[in-house]
């Protein structure tokens, strides 16, 4: 049988900015 | 500035940011050309001084920069001409004071970029009312100021922890007023970009907060006006939760269905280039648990008396991707899809 391909990662668009990662302790 | 010594440097830093604050009447072209050329050549050397210069950032500078800054930034923006403003469509107005603008937003960042910047100094001044006029500055029509200030709220999202959760919930307002509103905003783009770093940067597991911005705030945001204009940025925010937490698969895909436009239009064909890209990064295990309200939409679209509703529904089977998951799973879709295709295939060219 054919093997599955895997899903797309999704490319960053051009306009994509850096991550700004998330800080644990920030209050909601 | 770079004529004085060192010593002497700060205290005239300050007072060209206090002559910068001075500001000019642009609608008349033909006034003050001389001194509007000399605060333009004085911003240009600030422009200079707080990227090249160190030291210069005294506790004192803080409060001046931030005055300078807002006397030039905030003001009430020009009404547009007309209420259905089509960025598509229309010229933007753009913003006469452009040539001294441009030069205050470039001053704005590098000093929030600059290696001396101290927020724990700067968050006196840069604080929530600050940010509540900033964000009305996205509504602006010039697409010049509204990619520097993109790049302003990013860097204040990034250096000012204790305004993370404000600034989301001040967009949150923008989006849910656009939706239910006014349909009227000019930088849902920009927020939308913003967006997409935050969402990219989100620790696991997801909080609640964030899951509920997604399912109350992302999916309604999918209306006919909307994916005009920014279908690019809202599904690469959806892309990003879904790679963070596939589970969020079922209720997306639920959403858009229930958002999904009532008519056979130009506008069906959009929502199927949306849900292509998340189909794209769809986990086979999601996939069984929505492919059932879902094929039986597309086979609804694969029918559509809409030519192009058609057509765009039959691309999904040109998606290698795509199709491996109808193969697998073609005891389910098949049974839906098969009068749809059945009928087509007599008529349709495809």
């Amino acid at each position: 049988p054919q093997k599955r391909l895997k899903p797309l990662k999704s490319p960053a668009p051009p306009f994509a900015m850096p991550p700004i990662k998330e800080d644990r302790f920030e209050k909601a | 500035l770079k004529d004085v010594p060192a010593a002497e440097q700060p205290e005239l830093f300050l007072k060209k940011l206090q002559q910068c604050s001075f500001i000019f009447d642009f609608m008349d072209t033909l006034s003050d050309l001389k001194m509007k050329e000399y605060k333009r050549s004085t911003l240009n050397e600030l422009v200079d001084y707080v990227t090249i210069s160190r030291g210069y950032l005294t506790e004192q500078a803080y409060p001046e920069v931030v005055r300078t800054v807002s006397y030039n930034i905030f003001r009430t923006l020009p009404p547009s001409d007309s209420n259905e403003f089509d960025p598509e469509e229309d010229e933007p107005t753009l913003e006469a004071s452009w040539p001294h603008l441009q030069l205050v937003y470039e001053f704005f960042i590098r000093f929030l970029e600059s290696q001396e910047f101290q927020p724990s100094i700067a968050k006196k001044y840069i604080d929530q009312k600050f940010v509540l006029q900033l964000l009305e500055l996205f509504d602006s029509e010039d697409p010049r100021e509204r990619d520097y200030l993109k790049t302003v709220l990013h860097r204040i999202y990034g250096k000012f922890l204790g305004l993370r959760a404000f600034i989301r919930k001040q967009i949150n307002n923008i989006f849910l007023r656009f939706v239910y509103e006014t349909e009227h905003f000019n930088g849902v783009a920009e927020l939308l970009e913003i967006l997409g770093s935050i969402i990219n940067g989100f620790a696991l597991p997801l909080k609640a907060e964030h899951k509920q911005f997604l399912v109350k705030v992302l999916i309604p945001l999918h209306t006919v006006r909307s994916l005009s204009l920014f279908h690019a940025q809202l599904a690469y925010c959806i892309v990003q939760f879904l790679e963070k937490d596939p589970t969020l698969t079922e209720p997306v895909i639920r959403g858009l269905l229930k958002f999904w436009p009532k008519t056979c239009s130009q506008k069906e064909v959009m929502y199927l280039g949306e849900l292509e890209e998340i189909l794209d990064v769809i986990e086979p295990s999601q996939f069984v648990k929505i492919q059932e309200p879902l094929f039986k939409q597309i086979s609804r679209c694969v029918s559509s008396p809409h030519f192009q509703v058609a057509e765009r529904a039959l691309y999904y089977w040109n998606n290698e991707y795509i199709m491996s998951l109808i193969e697998e799973n073609s005891n389910v879709i098949l049974p839906i899809m098969f009068a749809s295709l059945y009928r087509i295939s007599k008529e349709h060219w495809n």
